[in-house]
């Protein structure tokens, strides 16, 4: 998993949202419902809270917005970007939007919500049977009054479950008409209009009067979109006209004839050879529980993953039971803890156990000619036991992280740890185990105490056999630790002991600003240090360069 | 039997017939997408080479990183989803 750079999270448990406004696509209770259902994937994990907001700023406002639709980043129309969504933080941060060009469904096709008739408000069932036909829409069959209706069961015949399905002949939405239905045929600007229209907006909206007269009364609503309606074309919202003729012959259903990319099409009105009017057939859609799921992994501060199983894959593909990965599982608790409100990583109480050392100590074997400050380029420095280490052919010295004054040393590897070469590529101390893991070439040794257990081959980790040597580490929370070669980093778990699945990564995508030929990292007081020779990239808490030094100087104290 | 109906293909209106080459849809996805520009934090831009950026999505995606605009990677690239940058900028 991935998070912001540095750690954007909410300060607070209890997140508020609020929902702005509605697609047309589908009911806004079963929109209502995606997204509640969205956000349950993330409070199922985690201690956090939702409460939805009905006014008024909530952490995560949601909406659904087409092209350019106010931020920096403007959706593209049909395909391509769904949706997208901002890290925690105030304003427009931690807020979700969603492009309303897509056809949001529940990812299996039409979703109709069903009004009045006998089944509650129940869902359409697609299909279903009445009078022995099987059906996949709506239909006017069987009424007089023109208003679409279906089963909500699989057979109408033997259940005689309905429903009306949504029509602007029985509601409209938006507007300023308190949801009133269309009157036809009404005037607008002096035209006669006998269905609802796009005519006199910019974003596309279909709309009716709801009095015979607009020009005289203004009020209007919003037409809601009928399970029949094409997607795109150059009727967008126009319901598919059986039959339609096309180059003279005569169609009874959609058809992929004419065009070469397969996708199914139908006229919007008797004759495309005359009109040209036509759309592309509904189709299953996208999920808008599962997309909204992502986002919101997002608001609540997580980044792409790579784990093409994860709900954070940035790639959308539909599954019927989500269920999240352990990757994602793994990134929210990072920022907030388990569902019992304990942190893994942050936050951590548990303090290192200061009274047993796992380092033998031995008396500085002080050597004049050994001038530290002389050195131009120290195999590695890390922080043992709360101390800057400095290894050199052989040797070592220290500068307490505490007191930060002066330095001792230097110390002799062989006396300190006998079962290390005198060329040390990397270390890290596991602070819950106090295990100091040593790496040179393509071996590693763990010491504890003064018993040790190696040298083993960094392949046994999981590293690639590619790598050489493992150049930098960086201790993460309590059991991962990033191991750095070359230009790119993997993360070591340490209770598994092999590398998390989704890397290597690359150090520069990671950890901006930094040279990627970084040949120590380690932490320090809180800051992330990346050194080529003795200059050091200094990365604060929010992964930002704010400082570049000398390591001489800075860290060893040198005059 | 029915005889094979020849197809005849036709221009639909407002069909935008998008010429745009697979190198110039590579380099607006790279791009959008943070692989090709990284905005460092420390204030500096580095310009990535396309193969490199293409590596970097091909890992990303779990494609093999050949650096190249192979098909796999063309079609990961056409594929519907979240706009949020994988480079974090």
């Amino acid at each position: 998993y991935s998070i912001y750079g540095g750690v954007h999270k909410w300060d607070h448990n209890d997140i508020t949202y609020r929902i702005l406004n509605y697609s047309p696509d589908m009911d806004s209770k079963l929109i209502d419902d995606a997204f509640a259902r969205a956000l349950r994937v993330w409070s199922d994990v985690t201690p956090l809270t939702f409460t939805r907001l009905l006014q008024g700023e909530a952490d995560i406002m949601i909406s659904f917005g087409t092209g350019d639709h106010g931020d920096a980043f403007p959706f593209d129309g049909k395909r391509g970007l769904l949706a997208h969504a901002f890290r925690p933080g105030v304003g427009i941060l931690g807020d979700a939007h969603f492009d309303d060009d897509e056809y949001w469904t529940l990812g299996k096709g039409n979703v109709v919500k069903t009004y009045a008739g006998n089944a509650g408000g129940a869902i359409c069932h697609f299909p279903f049977t009445f009078g022995a036909k099987s059906y996949t829409t709506c239909i006017t069959e069987g009424v007089n009054n023109s208003i679409p209706w279906c089963a909500t069961t699989a057979d109408y015949d033997k259940d005689k479950k309905y429903g009306a399905c949504p029509t602007e002949l029985l509601f409209t939405f938006d507007g300023n008409a308190n949801g009133a239905r269309c009157v036809y045929p009404f005037i607008f600007h002096g035209r006669m209009y006998k269905s609802c229209t796009t005519d006199g907006r910019i974003d596309g909206k279909r709309w009716c009067a709801t009095t015979s007269n607009y020009d005289t009364d203004k009020r209007f609503g919003f037409c809601p979109k009928r399970d029949t309606a094409v997607i795109g074309g150059n009727s967008e919202g126009d319901a598919c006209h059986f039959p339609f003729v096309f180059q003279g012959k005569e169609y009874h259903s959609c058809t992929s004839e004419g065009r070469t990319d397969g996708k199914l099409w139908c006229g919007t009105t008797d004759s495309y050879d005359r009109d040209q009017k036509f759309g592309f057939c509904p189709n299953d859609g996208y999920s808008l529980f599962l997309v909204a799921a992502h986002e919101f992994g997002h608001s609540l501060g997580l980044d792409h993953s790579n784990i093409r199983e994860a709900l954070m894959f940035p790639l959308h593909s539909y599954v019927e039971d989500l269920s999240l990965d352990q990757d994602d599982i793994d990134g929210i608790q990072y920022l907030y803890g388990n569902k019992t409100g304990l942190s893994p990583t942050l936050n951590a109480t548990k303090k290192p156990n200061l009274t047993r050392s796992s380092v033998v100590t031995v008396s500085p074997t002080v050597d004049p000619t050994k001038d530290p400050c002389k050195i131009h380029k120290f195999d590695t420095i890390t922080v043992i036991q709360r101390h800057l280490h400095f290894f050199k052919d052989g040797q070592f010295w220290k500068v307490s992280n505490k007191t930060d004054v002066g330095r001792t040393g230097p110390f002799s590897i062989s006396q300190s740890w006998p079962a290390l070469p005198a060329v040390i590529d990397s270390a890290f101390e596991d602070v819950q185990t106090k295990r100091i893991y040593f790496f040179s070439g393509n071996r590693f040794w763990v010491y504890t105490g003064s018993s040790v257990l190696g040298p083993h081959s960094i392949e046994k980790l999981g590293l690639p056999p590619s790598v050489q040597k493992v150049e930098g580490a960086l201790y993460r929370g309590k059991s991962k630790v990033f191991l750095f070669s070359g230009e790119n980093f993997w993360r070591f778990n340490l209770k598994t002991q092999m590398i998390d699945k989704g890397y290597p990564k690359y150090t520069e995508a990671s950890f901006g600003g930094v040279p990627n030929d970084a040949h120590d990292v380690f932490q320090h007081k809180g800051n992330i240090y990346f050194c080529r020779d003795l200059f050091y990239w200094r990365l604060n808490s929010g992964r930002q360069v704010d400082h570049t030094g000398n390591v001489k100087y800075d860290l060893l104290k040198c005059p | 039997w029915s005889r094979p109906v020849k197809s005849v293909f036709v221009t639909f209106p407002g069909n935008i017939v998008k010429n745009m080459a697979d190198v110039e849809l590579a380099q607006s996805y790279l791009k959008k997408f943070g692989y090709m520009v990284t905005e460092q934090r420390s204030g500096f831009k580095s310009k990535v080479s396309i193969a490199k950026a293409l590596k970097m999505m091909q890992r990303q995606m779990g494609l093999k990183e050949t650096g190249e605009l192979d098909k796999p990677t063309l079609n990961a690239m056409k594929r519907p989803r979240c706009g949020v940058p994988d480079v974090a900028n």
